[in-house]
């Protein structure tokens, strides 16, 4: 494959790439372990340093050292026309639900979901002021889907593959039947997105929760 | 996902506070 | 003017849409002030949020109640091809200091520049982290632009007009001579960059930190 991506193994920031890529039909080398990348300090050695100097994943490698990084820019690169959104008014609206994701949903999931996986530490405050802000937000995106399939027009694009995954650990860890009963719309929008081919060929089958996760101490 | 990757991303864990502090300061300073 | 703009007077969010309707021509009409949008009340009024249920100001309406926002989405609309990159390397190269500005300059320049304006309550920890966090952003411009004079291709970008506004406060506020001497690239491109007509159109004068501003107790 001419094309690479580094990523940690099941990495929920990668997952816009190779949802996009299924949708274009790009054959991605996905590299994951070592011996090319240590997930440890993959990011950090001199290495992946001289390629990738954002020292982050995803990052992406194309022909002739053409590199990307920035899960947002690659699943761009590496998506459809349609993907992206045809026209100036569909692909500015999906730029907007593309940063909207990252500003409004990424922070509060974390701050909600990292301490049920023991990957942040547990802050009440912060904890109860995200589950209240991802309250409003998915009542603003059930109203939204009101009278919609998609984010923007009539078929899957960026947006609606970015938020999927912004709302992935969400779903799956703490949104329990009774806390996503008030969101139907959102549900049904989710549970279509991830039973689409292309993504259930990188997200597997998506289990809805049943019992939301507690803090690890 | 382990824990310990998702723990090296860059997240900004207390943009709520500046999301309301920006919010705040410009209303305040057009009030 | 069939487009519209709501902002804060002087908010630099609204900057980059005002500097891409510059390059582009757009004529918009701004409203930051009554009776159409309160800046005391007005992202939360039902009139506006009627209009912009993301209830978030920069906000923009086109012809036929065509509504936009988030500061990215609405200059990618009211920008021109070339600022959003031809072609989809550099449209990808684009996205992806876009969300470098979102993701790795923002959090940084508010935690550390927003207590010197009263913004938000000084934290020690997280100022010097965020001073820290932007030497190390700086260092990684400052190579890239040391054989570049913009950020994608040889003219301005939307990716040159998001990073300036994003570091805009830093440089007008707290990076001194001496802070910024070790970054003499990024300061050549920012220079550069404001000094453009379709920049100092909408920026003015913008006028280099001399002293660093203290943070306001």
């Amino acid at each position: 494959a001419a094309m690479t991506l580094y990523t940690y193994p099941d990495f929920w920031r990668s997952y816009p790439v190779l949802i996009a890529a299924q949708y274009s039909g790009l054959q991605l080398k996905v590299i994951s372990g070592p011996p090319e990348f240590e997930p440890q300090s993959g990011c950090r050695t001199d290495h992946f340093l001289a390629k990738f100097p954002f020292g982050k994943v995803p990052a992406f490698e194309g022909e002739n050292g053409f590199h990307i990084c920035e899960s947002n820019a690659i699943a761009h690169y590496v998506g459809t026309d349609a993907l992206r959104g045809i026209g100036p008014k569909d692909s500015a609206l999906v730029q907007q639900w593309v940063s909207y994701a990252d500003g409004a949903i990424i922070p509060a999931v974390a701050n909600w979901v990292y301490p049920t996986l023991g990957a942040s530490a547990y802050n009440k405050q912060a904890s109860e002021k995200a589950q209240a802000d991802l309250q409003g937000a998915l009542s603003f995106l059930n109203e939204h889907l009101q009278t919609r399939t998609f984010l923007v027009g009539e078929r899957v694009s960026l947006a609606d593959i970015t938020l999927v995954c912004a709302l992935l650990l969400l779903y799956k860890q703490v949104l329990d039947p009774s806390l996503r009963e008030p969101f139907s719309n959102v549900t049904r929008w989710f549970c279509s997105c991830v039973h689409q081919p292309q993504f259930s060929a990188v997200l597997g089958k998506v289990k809805l929760c049943e019992k939301a996760a507690q803090y690890k101490v | 996902m382990s824990a310990e990757h998702l723990a090296q991303e860059n997240i900004w864990f207390d943009k709520y506070r500046y999301d309301d502090a920006e919010r705040r300061y410009y209303e305040q300073l057009n009030g």
